[in-house]
């Protein structure tokens, strides 16, 4: 463990955690994508197969719980919670992430480090991971008033990816061996898709004014 | 490494 990845780490759950208080507080979902939710859902749950069968740390035990209890609970609150499913905006969430799906499954046979079912269902949960955000970004640019918390959620879930990245270089000059370039270019190119968002973010945080993205 | 699968990141 080095301090970039516990950053990311972190991050990454305020991230679910921002956005579970967005939900749980003011009961609404406004701005959020339910695609995106039901992506990240699938990712965590492809990804966490070992949950059960290799005990890493009672760190990362608790943490893939976290995400996995997190994301799945996002999901039930936007599909039926009856005051939270009020506020989702599914004519504008419209983004059709099954076509996202199987294109990553397919990537994940195609190209893995080790063509076992696990190895290829977290190879997938990582291609998948890396364009779940889509369906979002998509719907913020059509969500003309981004609210605060929508905009902090997915700043923080775009930072911890970076985050990531440098744990990745610190990893590579400290561990022998340590070489996953699925895992670096997938996650470069997750942190990529974020770039415009972050420029605009940066940009109403520096002047100040509301967050919006170009049409 | 865990029966080969040595993913230790979340």
């Amino acid at each position: 463990m080095n301090i970039f990845r516990f950053a990311g780490d972190m991050t990454h759950l305020a991230s679910v955690l921002v956005l579970l208080l967005k939900i749980h507080t003011i009961k609404s979902c406004a701005g959020i994508s339910l695609k995106t939710q039901e992506l990240y859902a699938l990712v965590f749950a492809t990804r966490y197969l070992d949950l059960f069968t290799d005990y890493i740390s009672l760190y990362n035990t608790l943490m893939k719980l976290i995400f996995l209890g997190s994301s799945f609970s996002i999901v039930w609150y936007i599909r039926y919670h009856k005051i939270v499913r009020r506020s989702y905006d599914k004519d504008q969430d419209t983004f059709r992430h099954y076509f996202l799906v199987l294109p990553c499954l397919l990537l994940a046979l195609l190209i893995n480090e080790k063509f076992t079912f696990r190895e290829v269902m977290w190879t997938f949960s990582l291609y998948l991971e890396a364009v779940a955000i889509l369906p979002q970004l998509v719907l913020l640019q059509r969500t003309r008033n981004i609210d605060n918390l929508t905009g902090q959620y997915v700043f923080l879930l775009g930072a911890y990816r970076a985050l990531y990245i440098l744990n990745w270089i610190y990893r590579y000059f400290t561990e022998p061996h340590y070489v996953h370039w699925i895992t670096w270019i997938s996650g470069l190119v997750q942190t990529l898709l974020y770039a415009d968002f972050f420029y605009y973010y940066f940009q109403s945080w520096k002047n100040n004014v509301k967050l919006e993205l170009p049409a | 490494t865990y029966n080969g699968y040595h993913h230790d990141e979340l």
